[in-house]
This record gives structure tokens, C-alpha cells and sequence, in this order.
């Protein structure tokens, strides 16, 4: 069962950097697909979570509230960014909201990884 | 069902000093019916310290505890937590022209002036010193330092041979002080403005021979520190109150939490520890 | 059984100019019986670049190709890699007050007046310019604005109304081109030296509307730069080799393991390309 | 068997910390029993390591070597702050090479990272 959650704990790192690849690429290049594939896996990202939030020990269970709510800011900022990006502005408008992006995506992994520590230690 | 969180960052995670601001800062959680999640950067980097603020707002924790390295660079982050409606609270070093809720700790540059008083009642008003400080940068190091130079100026002939930095680390507070007594053979006191400079700077002096011959004033009371002016290689200290910090501020944060505008200046008394009154 | 690995350390691991020169060496590497491990900084970082390096020294790595951000601060651990026995090489910037072995790359102050001599070829010899290079403290960029302020400034009376710095990020120098543009709206051309600042003040220029009253003189042969040349948005742009960098580079590391002393410059030609000879 | 891998690369994690942390104690306190500590745990990571040599894919083979021989270069630098400790010299002779020996630690512990997430992408 640790396993388990360790593979699940593993894909929500993957649909993370996926969905923040193709929020990026939608900023780099309009494509609509990409700004589909964002929304399609951050939404995957938070059902992962939740699955964990499941059965999970106490220490799990706060990391994964710090978890699911960065994953929160995250889409938070990143429709704020599309939003400004979608209405013609210049980069220099919406680039402090894409680079606060960048960050808060780093801070999710930062999460995940201590999750993944999480379960090794029980 | 888990708790509210209240994400202490201190200066440097593993500092000994932060021990007690987190067990105050627990007590008053435990009263309160939160926890304290105690968080540092692994060495005294701005970047991280901003990115532990960062990190707790992404997360919406219910407060935040911030140490403040260097309050030009941290202002801003500081802003965004209280415009997205976290409360904020600095302890021990402050951000005071941020729109932080308020501030627990040391008013700096009166201990920086305590210090210098203590240096004249201790080597007279004539001679060289040295200051040995926990970082160049570092805000509350800085204010220290200037009350340190400003009480010296006005009261004495005291004349500052050298700053040093040691980062707040050991190691490197020791390689200062050597590297200070090497080239002023003269000085005859080293003001030390952070907790770990005091205990670097006692290795240096005994390990040169100098115990004795050079005084240390530094701060804190941290027990390796209290044990060096036992055996007399540390002559005296600024003691602060880590504690009540750590205590105040959770207490601050879930006033605010629950309703009550609780903000401005806490300050925190100092007071000189020394072999009489050890 | 696994092969001797040669570590090859890029500027930015995701700039895609570095293709190239990871392909070049990956085909000399599987001629010489060894593997490339291809890495980089994940953002422009003097600090991530050099611990890569030293990365791959404890690592204890059969050779090191590196490139260098700012050599002043390279040069200590390139000795130290040297003196520890294992061969390194610099690509595409070089640190030639260090101990490595060799260089392979462009001669990159020349670049820049062949950059200089492109921009007055466009634009004739009056009027304002801008610059935007991919990092205002890295080598091989302080060496093309270099040559191009001195080819400009003998040969014209053009004026560098501006430098500004992309970091090499494609929305930065965006970003900068923008800048550059509203604020210096008599700007006849912009000369960009890194590979995606040609593209970012492409997406500046076409989105401002000003394609063909502002002319775009560039580095290197991105798909989407010769694009932008044929759609007649970048107007020309200084062509290097980095395929030949990566092949060649490890052709030296592989000749000194087998004991063959090659060592040195091996400068690696520019070419410039336009509409014309596209 | 990847449960097992993984167990075993969180154990020369644990190791290398403990054999750093003896090394640093030693340095600070003198303690003669820390730097018997340092040696031993130094030792089990690197036992660890031969143990996954033995049956190892490709990709982490490659990284196995690294990890090793950074093992080695993190014992080279720590026994040589050690020589240059014990020598009486301040710690302005031996401070580079104490500088140095976190460095590498802090090496190996990426290594190990890379070597955990080998283990799931197969
Ligand atoms: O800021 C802290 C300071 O108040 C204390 O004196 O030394 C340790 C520091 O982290
Ligand atoms: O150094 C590289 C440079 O030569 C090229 O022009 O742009 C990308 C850089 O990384």
C-alpha cells in the first residue's frame, strides 16, 4: 500500500510539470490544445491528491492540505496570466503573473517531495 | 482532523538560538488550538528565507512568522501575504515600513547600545575592539552594530579596528575572530552581535592563548555560551528573550485570526549576563 | 558494461541553440567508444553552472566540456578539475586565463563586429540602435557587444540608444525588445546576441506592428529565426557552428585520455545569413 | 523488487547524512567516538551502493558510478580536513576543505535523488 501511494504520489508530480508545460506552451505559442491540456491535467493533479487524502496519517494529511492548496494558487495564477494574455496585453503586462507561476509550480514539487519522504519515514 | 498551521521561518533552520522562539511559539499553539510548523532556510540566504514566505502563502496557511534578513528585499513578499489576507507577523528582526501586522522581539539598536556600554565597563574608554557580526546584510545585525558604534562614539576613544562577518555560523565566526586577532595583535575586546559569533570567538581566544587578555561581549545565553563565561573565556553577554517572542507572536497571529485587531511594536526587554550574576 | 562518460555542460539546459552542439558531441562520442551526458543550469546561474561542474569533478567523470557564464568566477574550479587530473574543455565561452585544456567555439569579440558591419550594412551609418544580450555579466555576450561597440563606433555614427538583458529567456527578451521600443521609439534596429533574443524581439516588432521599420539583426540559425527571415520580420543573423563545438570538443577530451596532447584555440567560424542567401 | 531498490537508496541516504553528521560533530567537538561514527556509516552507504550494483538496469548503473565514486571524493575530502584538524591547525588551514567536504555531500544527495526517480520511470 505504500507503494501505492508512492505511484500516485509519482503521477502527481508528472500531470504537474505536464499541465505547467502545456499552460507554458499555450503563453509561448496560443495554441488552444495547450490551454486545454493545462485544465486537463491540473485537474488531474488534484483528483491524485485527493485519492491520498483518502487514508492518509496525520503527517501526510498536512502536507497534502499544503499540497492541494498550492495546486490552488497555482491555477489561480495561471488563469490570472492566461486571462490578461487572452485579452491582447503585451508581455510586459501579464509577465509578473507568469513568472509568480513559475514559482508557486516549484513550491508544489517541493511538497510533493516531502510527501514522497513522508512515506519512506512510516 | 488536522489543525490550523501557524509557519514559523526563523534565520537559519539549524541555529540553536530559534530552539527557544519555537518552544514559546509551540506552548502558545498548543493553548490555542493550532500547530507551528518551524521552517528556516539551511543557510542565511535571502532567497530562501523569501521563498519559505512564498511557499507558506501559496500553501494559505492561517499565519506566518517571518525573521526578516534584509527588510529592502522582503517588503514586498511581506505585502502580498497581507494583501491576500494572511496575517504576518516579524519577530526577532523587522520589516516596520512593510504592512506587517506587527513586531515581537529586541529593540536592536539599544542592544547594540547595551553592548557598547558594557565594552566600556569593561576595557575603560581607551583602546581597540573588534565586531564580529552574524551577517553583513542582516538587518537586526546591522542595527546592533550601529547602536554598538554610536554608543561607542559618543562615550569613549574606542576606536573599531575591524567588522567581520561570520554568516551566523560557527565555524566561520571562529575564522574571524583568528582572522581579526591575527592582524590586530591590539584589540583587546571582541563585540560579537550574534549568538553563535560569541561562541566562535571563545575557540579562537583559547585556542590562541588569549583568554583572558581579549574580552568577549557578545549575545545570548545559550548554555555553550554561559558555560565560556563560567570558565571566564567569555566576559559577558546580551541576553534576549527567544521565548517570549516565539510565545507573543503565535498569540498575536490567532488574535487576529479570531478578530481582534492586535498589531504595532512588542518589544522585548535585554539584560547583561555576566560571571556575578551567572 | 558501461562506457566512460563525458559530462558536457551547457548555459541554460532547455536553450535550444545547445541542440546542436549536443548532437555534435553525441556523434563524436559514439565514434570514440564513450557517452555525453548533456546538462545544464536550469535557469542562467553562474552558481548552478559551477556546481555542475563540480559535480562532475567529485563525480570523478572521464572529461568535462563547460561552458562559462562569467569567467572570473569559473576559473577556480576549472583549475581545480585540471589539477585533479580530469580533462575539460570550454565551448562556445571561454575562460582562457584558466587552466583548460583547449577552447572550441567562435571568437566571440569578432562575431560581434561582424554583427557591427551586418547593423550598418542594414541601416547605414546614422541613427539610434539598441542592444539585448543574453545576460549582462556573461562572457561570450560582453564580448559581442564589445566588438560591436567598437565596430560601430570606428565605422559610423550610429548611437546604442539602449542595452538591455534577456537572460536568454525567450518572454524576457520580449520583454526587453518592448521596453526598448516604447521607450526609444526612433530605434532603427535592434541587434540581439543570443539565440532567442532574435525571436523575442521578433514577437516585440511584429506585435508593435513595426516589422520593417525596425530591422532585427541577430545570433545563430534557429528553424524559427530563418522563419522569421523568410516572413522578413528578423532581417540577417550571425550563423555559428555548434554541432562542429560539441564534435570537436570531444574529440580533444577522447585525444588527451589516449594521450595525445591537443590542446588550445580552435576557433570555429560565423557566417551571416539574410533573405538573400537563405 | 523496485520496493526493495527504493528502501535500500533511502538507506544510503540515511547513511551518508549520519556519517556527515559524526564528520561535523568531530570538527566542533573533538569527539573521538564521532569520528569512529563517521567511518562506520560511511562505510554502510557505500556497502549499499555494491548492493545495487549487483543487479542494476543500464540507466542506473551509470548513476551507481557517480554515486560511488562521489562517495569516494566526499571520504577523501573529509579524512583530509580531518589530518589537517588534528594537526593542531586553526581553522583557517582546514576550513576550504571542511567547505569543500559539504559540498560533496550535498553532490551525493542529488545522486541519490536521481537514483530514486530511476527507479520509478521503469
Ligand atoms: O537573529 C538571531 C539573533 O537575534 C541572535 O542573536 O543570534 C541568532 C540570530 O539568528
Ligand atoms: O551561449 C549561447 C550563444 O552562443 C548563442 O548565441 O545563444 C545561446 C547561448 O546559450
Amino acid at each position: 500500500i505504500m507503494m501505492n501511494k508512492m505511484s500516485i504520489t509519482n503521477e502527481i508530480k508528472n500531470n504537474l510539470n505536464q499541465s505547467f508545460f502545456h499552460f507554458n506552451q499555450y503563453i509561448l505559442t496560443n495554441a488552444e490544445e495547450s490551454k486545454r491540456l493545462y485544465k486537463f491535467y491540473y485537474d488531474k493533479a488534484v483528483e491524485d491528491v485527493m485519492a491520498l487524502q483518502q487514508d492518509s496519517d496525520i503527517r501526510s494529511k498536512y502536507i497534502l492540505r499544503d499540497l492541494l492548496n498550492s495546486l490552488g494558487s497555482f491555477k489561480e495564477a495561471a488563469d490570472r496570466t492566461i486571462e490578461i494574455y487572452d485579452d491582447r496585453s503585451g508581455v510586459d503586462v501579464y509577465y509578473d503573473e507568469y513568472v509568480w507561476t513559475k514559482e508557486i509550480v516549484s513550491y508544489c514539487n517541493t511538497f510533493i517531495s516531502m510527501l514522497s519522504d513522508s512515506y519512506f519515514d512510516y | 482532523e488536522i489543525k490550523p498551521k501557524i509557519v514559523l521561518i526563523s534565520h537559519v533552520y539549524a541555529n540553536p538560538y530559534w530552539k527557544q522562539v519555537r518552544l514559546g511559539a509551540e506552548k502558545a499553539a498548543k493553548e490555542r488550538g493550532v500547530i507551528v510548523d518551524f521552517q528556516g532556510p539551511e543557510s542565511a540566504s535571502v532567497e530562501e528565507g523569501i521563498k519559505l514566505i512564498k511557499m507558506a502563502y501559496a500553501a494559505r496557511v492561517s499565519g506566518i512568522i517571518a525573521y526578516v534578513q534584509d527588510e529592502t528585499r522582503y517588503n514586498d513578499v511581506i505585502n502580498k501575504v497581507i494583501e491576500g489576507g494572511i496575517p504576518l507577523v516579524t519577530v526577532d528582526s523587522d520589516a516596520e515600513n512593510s504592512k506587517r501586522l506587527a513586531y515581537v522581539g529586541t529593540d536592536n539598536v539599544e542592544a547594540g547600545r547595551v553592548g557598547g556600554r558594557e565594552v566600556i565597563r569593561q576595557i575603560g574608554t581607551e583602546g581597540k575592539v573588534a565586531v564580529i557580526m552574524g551577517g553583513k546584510s542582516v538587518k537586526n545585525q546591522i542595527e546592533r552594530v550601529e547602536g554598538f558604534k554610536s554608543y561607542i562614539s559618543n562615550n569613549s576613544s574606542i576606536v573599531i579596528a575591524a567588522i567581520e562577518s561570520s554568516d551566523s555560523y560557527l565555524l566561520e565566526a571562529e575564522l574571524a575572530a583568528r582572522k581579526i586577532l591575527t592582524q590586530h595583535p591590539d584589540v583587546k575586546a571582541l563585540f560579537c552581535t550574534s549568538a553563535l559569533d560569541g561562541l566562535g570567538a571563545a575557540k579562537a581566544v583559547k585556542s590562541l592563548g588569549l583568554t583572558g587578555k581579549v574580552k568577549i561581549i557578545c549575545f545570548d545565553d545559550l548554555p555553550e555560551t554561559l558555560d565560556n563565561i563560567e570558565k571566564g573565556i567569555i566576559t559577558s553577554t546580551v541576553v534576549q528573550q527567544p521565548y517570549v517572542m516565539g510565545y507573543k507572536a503565535v498569540n498575536i497571529i490567532m488574535d487576529n485570526i479570531e478578530g481582534k485587531t492586535t498589531k504595532g511594536l512588542f518589544i522585548t526587554d535585554v539584560l547583561v549576563v555576566d560571571k556575578e550574576n551567572l
